[in-house]
């Protein structure tokens, strides 16, 4: 469909001259300035003609004009045998706009009364691609391919070139444009034959976070460069890299820069020539590695897994801590802890620590007591007697229980064992005798 | 007890006395919550006391230094067969007292340990009997504020009960022997439990280590010559303890 405002030019109606189909009046001077889209041109058909006929149509006539250029003058009838009459054939404009004059004297025959004209146009796409060059010399109206299309055209280019800003001339591709693969190659236009001129050419390599980006130049590098008193300068011909919160990097000569580690998930390269000297170019594989993050501390009593000599992005390390040790994080105990190597090349979380674990209080024993044998108070390892108040009460089976605090936080008689020391009255011993000496 | 002796302390520290109704009784302690006694200290014709008519005192061996530090029982539990209607049944005396709150032993007040289910009860097994009933003076009978005690041996059942047969034939309405009691005293007599000893000890030492032989339970008269004590016989008992003390 075509894109016409409601208040737009028509792209079809019918023009007639005042009374169709009754006869015109005399001296009349009536004109119609048709519109229609840019882009197209006007197709106007006169489906009746019956204007008094004259010769050169000189008394009443029906003029069709475009832009002040007389397209025909018309009158007479079909049958008429003149050649005034514009039969069935349409007219076509040579623009969107097109002007009708219809002009009648004043006299009429009276035997007759011509009608006038009745005329249908409609708006016609222009191809504007079939049109010939232009004869100021600006060239075609597009420089490889032109596409025709509906009130206006496109130009497109051959593989390898790219359409240049003016939207109608095609340049060689620099192949540019924005590399997000973990490899890749990119190379200058025409490389390794020379370039051409007034190249303007961006490479950007943008890849995950996290990654960083190898660029590894090919020995074949030439880049004009000129020599000057401080030595070769890139002053006319440059491949610049770019890297965020670096200063650019101009590169030109002879020499290949061989492999660059940019530090950077971000690359861009700028290739430029201007419209002399000569360059080969350049080309380079691209390759990306994860960015490291520092080896990890050592945690006292406990263990870093896995134990690598490099640690990169989206690698894990967890900290376990040795037996009787807990994991201590911001001064909380945490189950269990992992940290992973971010795309900023640190660890997410700061390592913990491990402290040695409690067993609390140990229960005290009714009609007994609990005192401590070795170790640090209620600590992993440290050791506990209980006694039961004799000689009133006993422990089942023995004197003394020994219990241990164990890496479960439990105070156990054995590793499997968990046993409460009971203190059992003794019976039937009293502290005193009945002693009888006499006999 | 006739014939004893002042018990020194820390000799006897199970030995309990109950008070009821102004009536002395004796009891054992066997364990920290419960107290073994004769069932007719704390059943008066045919009922059964209150447990706040119940004073019980243990600890020392002087009444006048526990007076007033008696405890009340939590409950009471009276054998179940035992049924003295008239004061001449003395099957079954057998009695378990509950205390509200533990004991924490100590020298003065410990547990008697219960007989090993083969104990034996043989003729001349020598036994203590302790209390702080009856006791006597050149004849005349005293009250007693003083813990004291008697060695006894174990009397031959069927010499005991042709004692008592002899007895019956003078005062038919004499008490029955049975099987679930024992005798202990002395042909002599002189030496013998008597009344305000009821539910007492009599304990057996083995080895330094005392159980409860029996319980102080009845007797014709006390220390009369070819009369013994009679002893509730508390090995035949042990089911029915062990039974109360777990169902409560």
């Amino acid at each position: 469909s075509l894109p016409l405002p409601d208040s737009g030019p028509l792209i079809h109606g019918e023009v007639k001259s005042p009374q169709y189909p009754q006869p015109y009046p005399p001296n009349l001077l009536k004109q119609w300035d048709l519109n229609v889209p840019e882009g197209f041109q006007i197709r106007l058909t006169f489906t009746h003609l019956d204007i008094e006929p004259s010769a050169g149509c000189y008394y009443d006539s029906v003029t069709v004009l475009y832009d002040k250029k007389l397209l025909g003058k018309f009158c007479g009838t079909e049958n008429s045998a003149n050649d005034h009459h514009p039969g069935y054939e349409p007219i076509l404009s040579p623009g969107n706009r097109l002007t009708l004059v219809f002009q009648t004297d004043d006299y009429n025959p009276e035997r007759r009364q011509n009608v006038g004209f009745s005329a249908q146009y409609q708006a016609t796409d222009i191809d504007e691609c079939s049109a010939p060059e232009p004869e100021d010399g600006s060239g075609p109206l597009c420089s490889q391919i032109c596409l025709n299309t509906l009130g206006s055209y496109l130009c497109a280019c051959h593989h390898g070139y790219e359409l240049h800003s003016d939207q109608r001339t095609c340049m060689l591709s620099c192949g540019g444009g924005i590399f997000d693969e973990p490899t890749g190659h990119l190379f200058s236009p025409g490389y390794p034959n020379p370039a051409p001129h007034a190249l303007s050419c961006q490479y950007v390599i943008s890849v995950e976070a996290g990654f960083t980006v190898y660029l590894n130049f090919s020995d074949k590098f030439h880049i004009e460069s000129v020599n000057t008193e401080e030595g070769p300068n890139c002053y006319y011909h440059w491949l610049e890299l770019t890297v965020p919160h670096e200063k650019p990097v101009k590169l030109c000569g002879g020499t290949s820069p061989g492999l660059i580690n940019t530090n950077s998930n971000n690359v861009t390269l700028d290739y430029h020539t201007d419209d002399q000297g000569l360059s080969n170019g350049w080309s380079l594989d691209y390759s990306t590695n994860r960015v490291k993050c520092p080896v990890p501390g050592v945690v006292v009593k406990g263990r870093v897994t896995p134990s690598l000599t490099e640690y990169f992005y989206r690698d894990y390390i967890y900290v376990r801590c040795d037996q009787g040790y807990k994991l201590m994080a911001d001064g909380r105990e945490i189950e269990s802890f992992s940290t992973m190597c971010q795309s900023n090349a640190q660890w997410h979380l700061p390592l913990p620590e491990c402290h040695i674990i409690d067993c609390g209080e140990p229960d005290p024993l009714l009609n007994g007591g609990v005192r401590f044998l070795s170790g640090a108070e209620n600590q992993y390892l440290s050791t506990v007697e209980y006694h039961c108040n004799e000689p009133f009460y006993s422990l089942l089976g023995s004197t003394n229980v020994t219990f241990t605090c164990e890496a479960d936080r439990k105070w156990r008689l054995t590793r499997d064992e968990s046993f409460s020391p009971v203190c059992l009255p003794v019976c039937g011993r009293p502290t005193q005798y009945i002693e009888g000496y006499q006999r | 007890i006739i014939g004893g002796s002042e018990a020194p302390e820390h000799t006897i520290p199970w030995q309990v006395l109950l008070n009821i109704n102004s009536n002395r009784g004796g009891g054992m302690v066997i364990a920290d919550r419960w107290i073994l006694t004769a069932a007719h200290v704390v059943v008066h014709q045919g009922q059964q006391s209150p447990a706040q008519s119940i004073r019980i005192f243990m600890g020392d061996t002087d009444i006048h230094r526990m007076e007033t530090s008696f405890v009340h029982p939590a409950s009471v539990h009276v054998h179940p067969e035992y049924n003295d209607q008239d004061g001449l049944n003395f099957n079954n005396d057998i009695a378990l007292i509950k205390l509200q709150e533990p004991i924490t032993f100590n020298a003065a007040v410990m547990p008697l340990c219960l007989p090993a289910k083969n104990a034996t009860y043989t003729t001349g097994l020598v036994g203590l009997v302790s209390g702080f009933g009856t006791t006597n003076d050149g004849g005349r009978q005293m009250i007693t504020n003083k813990l004291k005690y008697v060695m006894l041996p174990v009397v031959d059942q069927e010499k005991c009960r042709e004692s008592i047969t002899l007895w019956k034939k003078i005062r038919p309405n004499t008490p029955d022997l049975t099987d679930n009691m024992f005798c202990a005293g002395t042909p002599e007599g002189t030496q013998d439990s008597c009344q305000g000893d009821s539910g007492g000890p009599f304990s057996v030492d083995i080895n330094g280590r005392s159980w409860a032989a029996g319980i102080v339970s009845w007797g014709i008269k006390c220390g009369q010559r070819g009369k013994y004590g009679v002893y509730t016989k508390v090995i035949n008992y042990l089911d029915w303890i062990k039974q109360v003390m777990q169902e409560n």
